[in-house]
């Protein structure tokens, strides 16, 4: 683990004096390859590391702790204060909430946007879907099945190849019956792809979301920062979905996502089931990621 | 021109954050950095330009050769492709595009639904056997996949098909139940095609970091796997974690996936990709 790292590099350092820039430098240079192998981005593992270095430099050496579990705990309040101390949940009113759920090919928004409509009906919530996605084969067939599991509402049109006139029904059909959260799962498309990203600024035009929630796969590497600042450009993310998170993958993804945007991560999938959702709890995430 | 000027350590940093971006671990980075300062500081080449060139050779060289064409059966018997990989990494949209690769070679394809679980993952498959023109051995949902897979078989050799590929559903690693149930759908196609699955293929999303190389460590321990398809490089990420799994496992990546229509399929070529990763 790291802190078995730390305790080596500062097997010399005795319990007396300061912690310098050059007792440290093996310390920072353990925690940047952690931090690398754990998937976190390179540059954000740039900046963590200056963080953890300020902070560290000209620290007493204390007599209670040694000096690699004193570098750890400034590790893990760095990372924790980044990650936000406790958990984000989403705020809903009481009606007329609506979410977008968006993001890449695969990352499990269809998935996460039925497990999202049994958690808010578990919370006194009527729930609705919306099926918008009318490009990948079956995706309606794949939402209105997980409606009918679960017993939710959902609005699909198979023969409308317009996603903003479905949108538009959706909306009227919440606004005609006792639903007061309607969720609005869209299909999986690249931050590169100009057309399809204009595609969600015209339906989050249509829709007036109160979230848009990008839904990332726990085991991204290094391009989480690249498609999550696109769809936060070009959207405005008011939050993150970590799926997958019943891997083994260490999930630094979580840390880019939330230095390079400053987004809240909501929730995270913990299987394929829909009650397999959970609140993101940050303390947990460090402690995965610092391995 | 990546670089310009004298080498300088600095430019060390650089390569170290290029590469490192494109997943393929800071240990094979700092192990590809270590051969190429010790060989560029006992050549007489001073330019930059000579390093990105050394770069590619030592890539080159970690890749490993691997035989990245597509194993057909021996026999008169179908050549039996298995697809395997994590949930929503690629399985049934390659399954599809190696349908659609394969009848432009003129050769007869069967497929296989032997996703019974995922919602719609048998509607999903289906549609993209109607767009190839390829029949479809399905059951109901929830049946049991080996079943279909032994029908799938059977419907194969009967029908004296070219390939018969299997879509499976996707799973984690970590998941010992769902990997047994993979080695059993591997050991009932064996029962009647005794050399089959000729092909055991495992998708790799491209946006996948260090997670990949368990992925393929265990899925390759428990079914033995033949190779591998890199989906979504038409996005930003570069996938070099097959450098690191190549480099530890040799296992050849055969295709690799560039879209989501039934074309965007191509040949994995070692060299392109190579050049890709500093594009
Ligand atoms: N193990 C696990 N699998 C998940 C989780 N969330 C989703 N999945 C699976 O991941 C796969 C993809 O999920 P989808 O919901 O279809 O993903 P999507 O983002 O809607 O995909 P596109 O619409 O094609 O972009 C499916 O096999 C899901 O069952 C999770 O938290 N854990
Ligand atoms: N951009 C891009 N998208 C792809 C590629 N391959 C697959 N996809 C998309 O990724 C999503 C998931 O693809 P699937 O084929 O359903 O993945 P899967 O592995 O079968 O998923 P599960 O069966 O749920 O595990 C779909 O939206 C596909 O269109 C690719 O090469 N490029
Ligand atoms: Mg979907
Ligand atoms: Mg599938």
């Amino acid at each position: 683990s790291l802190s078995d790292k730390l305790t080596k590099v500062f097997r010399n350092l005795r319990g007396y004096g300061k912690l310098s820039e050059s007792n440290i430098k093996d310390a920072l240079r353990e925690i940047k390859l952690a931090l690398l192998e754990a998937d976190v981005n390179y540059k954000v593992v740039k900046s963590f590391i200056d963080a953890v270095k300020e902070k560290s430099v000209g620290e007493e050496v204390l007599k209670s702790v040694t000096p690699g579990q004193q570098i750890v705990k400034i590790v893990h309040d760095e990372m924790v204060s980044l990650m936000g101390n406790k958990a984000e949940a989403l705020q809903l009113r009481a009606k007329g909430n609506r979410i977008m759920i968006v993001g890449l090919q695969g990352s499990g928004k269809t998935t996460t946007a039925a497990k999202l409509a049994v958690h808010f009906r578990k919370m006194g919530h009527k729930p609705h879907l919306a099926a918008l996605d009318i490009q990948r084969p079956a995706a309606i067939d794949q939402l209105v099945f997980l409606g009918k599991q679960n017993n939710i509402p959902v609005t699909f049109d198979k023969n409308d190849k317009k996603v903003v006139s479905i949108a538009k029904k959706a909306l009227e059909h919440v606004k005609n019956s006792d639903c007061t959260v309607s969720l609005f799962d869209t299909a999986g498309r690249l931050h590169i792809d100009d057309q399809l990203m204009a595609e969600l600024e015209a339906l989050k035009d249509v829709i007036q979301p109160h979230e848009i929630l990008f839904v990332a796969d726990a085991m991204t590497g290094q391009d989480a920062v690249n498609s999550v600042s696109q769809f936060n450009e070009r959207l405005g993310i008011s939050g993150v979905i970590l799926t997958k998170l019943d891997g083994d993958a260490r999930g630094g993804a979580a840390l880019s996502i939330r230095a390079t945007t400053g987004c809240p991560i909501r929730y995270v999938g913990l299987g394929e089931k829909v009650s397999d959702i959970e609140l993101f709890h940050p303390d947990r995430m460090v402690s995965r990621i610092l391995g | 021109t990546l670089f310009r000027g004298e080498i300088s350590s600095d430019m060390y940093e650089d390569i170290e954050e290029i590469l490192v971006q494109t997943d393929m671990g800071i240990d094979t980075v700092m192990k590809l950095v270590g051969n190429i300062e010790n060989r560029l500081s006992r050549s007489s080449k001073k330019d930059s330009a000579v390093v990105v060139d050394a770069i590619k050779t030592e890539l080159l060289a970690m890749m490993n050769q691997t035989d990245n064409t597509l194993r057909t059966a021996s026999s008169p018997v179908p050549t039996v492709i298995m697809l395997v990989g994590v949930n929503g990494t690629g399985k049934t949209t390659s399954v599809a595009k190696m349908a659609n690769h394969l009848l432009k070679q003129k050769k007869k394809v069967m497929l296989a639904a032997c996703d019974t679980f995922r919602g719609a993952a048998i509607e999903q498959l289906d549609i993209w056997a109607q767009r190839t023109g390829t029949y479809l051995v399905k059951h109901q949902h929830g049946a049991d996949a080996a079943a279909v897979a032994y029908d799938a078989c059977q419907a194969a050799i009967a029908r004296n098909v070219d390939y018969l590929l299997i879509d499976t559903a996707g799973r984690l690693h970590t998941n010992k139940n769902l990997m047994e149930e993979l080695k059993k759908i591997k050991r009932t196609v064996q029962k009647l095609i005794p050399e089959a699955p000729h092909e055991i293929l495992i998708t790799i999303d491209a946006v996948s970091g260090q997670n990949a190389l368990p992925q393929v460590q265990i899925f390759n321990d428990q079914l033995s796997l033949t190779g591998m398809i890199l989906t979504k490089l038409d996005g930003t990420a570069k996938g070099g974690i097959v450098i690191k799994i190549q480099h530890e496992i040799s296992l050849p990546v055969k295709f690799i996936g560039v879209g989501e229509g039934m074309d965007d399929l191509l040949p994995f070529s070692n060299q392109e990709f190579v050049n890709a990763l500093f594009e």
